[in-house]
């Protein structure tokens, strides 16, 4: 089973064409395994985007340098999806 | 659970707990309600449709898809939701009983089950299909970009490793296909919704092109007046819009190659939500998802009964 230890979800804010350039291109670096969960609409809409912990550190310095806007959405990906298996358990374990 | 009443809807269910569910409801209703299997998936799933009918033959008829995207999972249980409301309020709803005495309505839940139970058993994040890709370490096509439609153009990746990855050609997934051939068979579907998930939105054609659909102004005051009562509920605030002006430019996409076959009230939801959780939607928002979705549904379906065309 994939597990998604220190995952974190970016919500990056792209304030001016540049900077929807600059992140349309992060989804060619295939090697960072980027998964888009919003894409890239328009200035000013907000982008979601899975990081892998091996890309973290250099995604946020790409966006930092850049002067690009980002939050973190989500702290660690796999502590939500264990809390969701939890709770899928054990309304399962009810129900038996 | 004994029965579809004793079905716990307020949480997230395995396919096979779907599949269970769906052969109750079929058998609990055997008048109302039937199940068609229009096809197998890659992995040899059966692609199950519920047919809720009141009689006649090949009436007029409303789609609505769930689970496309398969890591998309308050759409299948909002699906499931559906599936149980339709049937309780068959008989005491007026308009829901006016549609169905004149209307079929299909609904098939689990649209990219192979999807489904990898997220299920094996990574939650999971997308696509699970077909293989010749030549490539990754699996699966983004079933949202392998229609008929603009396929392959802009706004879809020729990447097998890409989360919207096209695929070989159009129609290569057995998921996609057995809907094509059912609808291209039935002939006389006048609505079709398939149903996402996150980020609050109803969108209508295009997204391949930026040409505006020929019915742009109906179906743009449709999904005002569908989002509004939507809305009315809790406030869960959407945006409405063509794909393409929308959102971005997606090219294959599901509702543009129905939109293309004469379907006119083709729509896509993007249910819950804005982007606090995103795809892990806490199971407690489930019920309140569905049922303010069930709204907006109703307006579209109520809208398309009283204009035939």
């Amino acid at each position: 089973k994939e597990t998604f230890e220190g995952h974190q979800v970016l919500r990056i804010v792209p304030k001016d064409e540049v900077q929807l350039s600059l992140i349309k291109d992060l989804e060619d670096m295939i090697e960072f395994e980027l998964d888009f969960w919003k894409g890239v609409t328009e200035v000013a809409s907000p982008v979601d985007v899975r990081v892998p912990l091996h890309s973290l550190q250099s995604i946020k310095i790409y966006l930092e340098t850049q002067d690009i806007l980002y939050s973190i959405m989500i702290e660690d990906l796999q502590v939500m999806l264990d809390e969701e298996q939890e709770e899928i358990d054990s309304a399962a374990r009810v129900a038996e | 659970p004994r029965n579809t009443d004793n079905f716990d809807f307020s949480r997230y269910h395995t396919i096979s707990e779907i599949y269970s569910f769906q052969d109750m409801l079929v058998a609990e209703n055997p008048n109302l309600v039937s199940k068609i299997v229009i096809g197998q998936s890659y992995e040899g799933r059966p692609l199950n449709v519920l047919k809720f009918s009141t009689g006649g033959t090949n009436r007029p008829a409303i789609w609505m898809d769930t689970g496309i995207h398969s890591r998309e999972w308050v759409t299948q249980a909002s699906g499931t939701w559906f599936a149980k409301k339709i049937v309780s309020d068959y008989g005491s709803d007026p308009a829901l009983t006016a549609i169905l005495n004149k209307m079929d309505i299909f609904l098939e839940i689990v649209t990219n089950p192979d999807g489904y139970y990898f997220t299920h058993n094996s990574n939650r994040m999971w997308r696509k299909t699970r077909k293989p890709n010749p030549g490539s370490k990754c699996v699966g096509v983004d079933p949202n970009r392998n229609w008929d439609a603009g396929f392959g153009g802009p706004g879809a990746s020729s990447n097998p490793c890409s989360e919207t990855y096209h695929g070989p050609q159009a129609n290569s997934e057995p998921e996609v296909k057995s809907i094509v051939d059912f609808v291209k068979s039935h002939g006389n579907i006048k609505a079709f919704i398939s149903i996402h998930s996150y980020s609050q939105m109803l969108l209508y054609p295009y997204g391949y092109t930026r040409t505006p659909a020929k019915d742009k102004a109906e179906l743009h005051a449709l999904a005002k007046k569908a989002i509004t009562d939507l809305a009315s509920l809790y406030g869960t605030r959407y945006r409405y819009g063509s794909i393409v002006s929308t959102i971005y430019q997606a090219s294959g996409g599901t509702i543009d190659w129905t939109y293309n076959q004469g379907i006119k009230y083709s729509y896509t939801f993007e249910l819950r939500d804005t982007g606090r959780y995103g795809f892990i939607l806490p199971a407690n928002q489930i019920i309140p998802t569905a049922n303010e979705t069930w709204l907006a549904l109703m307006a579209i379906m109520d809208h398309t009964y009283k204009n035939p065309y």
